[in-house]
């Protein structure tokens, strides 16, 4: 996966992503792809999440998934939830909570809470950077006021680190893939490099949907396992998603 | 560029070309309101087979690795359901009594993301 959180020039905030997901389940032979990526794509859908008639809550789901993984809170915040790869994975957390240990949250189960129940930025942050999860898993979360964006690295039991945008200091946007931002990628999985890279030359005067989507739309940082990208400005209420198809030769990850 | 990665000059005027695209994705309402188990029945509606191709298709996977797998998640996935918070344990149900696709199969396809930081 590959998450952004920018700020233009006039303070406006821009959330998306691209939601990769099937790696190492059954390859293609004949399409050169993944099997489970493309039996995802149909099941692509925007849910919009009312009470009493009104929009609480829109998300980008696959279907028959109800946890969170990509969401906006109109008005208020958004976030997007990318998988951290542990040893100290999920596969723990969840054979502890078979086996009666039940403090821990299910990780996209948490991003669903914290859009019902956090009613600013803050408490969303505040929310996905104390609560006990099932899974390591970075939460990148967007605000509606300018500076608000944030990538929250988690572990299982607690807040590993909290990168925050500092538009004050040139740092307008803040971009996150699978590993932590204080170490280096590595060499055969490097989209983050190449994302950088492309915003970088964007530049905030003019980052919007169309240049963001520009950078979700290059490879590597578009490819095989990208089922969808999403693109999300919580002030307007505005959330965009577009079924990906990364063209041969594509790298598988 | 023709060797792995591939990677590329950076791509301009993409959006919203059909380019690298297939379309957008319908989009649907979940009335919180509803009772839980029935919620999620106007998304099954129309995609409950795209749901039972895909998690058969993950059966397949795991058959190939161990027949007896996919017994255990039919055996003893279904008791993690019912200790699941509210409102998750009712849309699991839910979905599965729409789909007619086991309730464990159903559950899972929603621990994938948990599972899969290993």
């Amino acid at each position: 996966c590959t998450s952004i959180v920018a700020q233009d020039v006039g303070g406006t905030l821009y959330h998306a992503r691209n939601l990769d997901f099937g790696l190492f389940m059954g390859w293609d032979t004949k399409n050169h792809t993944w099997l489970i990526a493309e039996y995802l794509h149909p099941l692509v859908v925007n849910l919009d999440f009312t009470r009493n008639g009104t929009t609480v809550y829109k998300t980008v789901n696959f279907a028959g998934y109800i946890g969170v993984l990509t969401g906006m809170k109109p008005g208020v915040f958004s976030l997007t939830l990318n998988e951290r790869f542990n040893v100290n994975g999920g596969y723990i957390g969840l054979i502890e909570w078979i086996l009666g240990y039940r403090k821990a949250h299910w990780t996209s189960f948490l991003t669903r809470d914290a859009l019902e129940k956090s009613n600013s930025y803050e408490e969303a942050v505040d929310m996905l950077s104390n609560t006990e999860i099932l899974a390591p898993v970075y939460y990148i979360v967007g605000g509606s006021k300018p500076g608000q964006g944030a990538i929250i690295t988690r572990d299982r039991q607690s807040l590993t680190n909290m990168y925050s945008m500092a538009p004050d200091k040139g740092m307008w946007y803040v971009l996150e893939t699978n590993y932590d931002n204080w170490t280096d990628p590595p060499f055969f999985d490097d989209r983050r490099t190449p994302g950088k890279k492309c915003l970088s030359g964007v530049g905030n005067k003019k980052v919007d949907f169309q240049t963001i989507y520009d950078v979700l739309s290059t490879k590597p940082v578009l490819n095989q396992l990208t089922t969808y990208t999403a693109l999300m400005q919580v002030n307007k209420g505005t959330l965009e998603t577009y079924i990906r198809h990364c063209p041969h030769p594509c790298w598988a990850w | 560029q023709d060797v792995p990665p591939y990677t590329e000059d950076c791509q301009h005027g993409m959006y919203p070309s059909k380019a690298r695209s297939t379309g957008v994705p319908p989009t649907f309402k979940i009335n919180l309101d509803l009772d839980p188990q029935i919620r999620w029945n106007e998304v099954m509606k129309h995609k409950g087979a795209n749901v039972k191709a895909m998690i058969d298709q993950v059966k397949k996977l795991i058959s190939d690795v161990s027949p007896q797998l996919v017994d255990l998640v039919n055996k003893y996935l279904p008791e993690i359901i019912e200790k699941l918070p509210a409102p998750y344990d009712a849309e699991i149900l839910g979905i599965s009594k729409a789909t007619g696709i086991e309730d464990g199969e159903i559950l899972l396809f929603n621990i994938f993301y948990e599972v899969f930081t290993m």
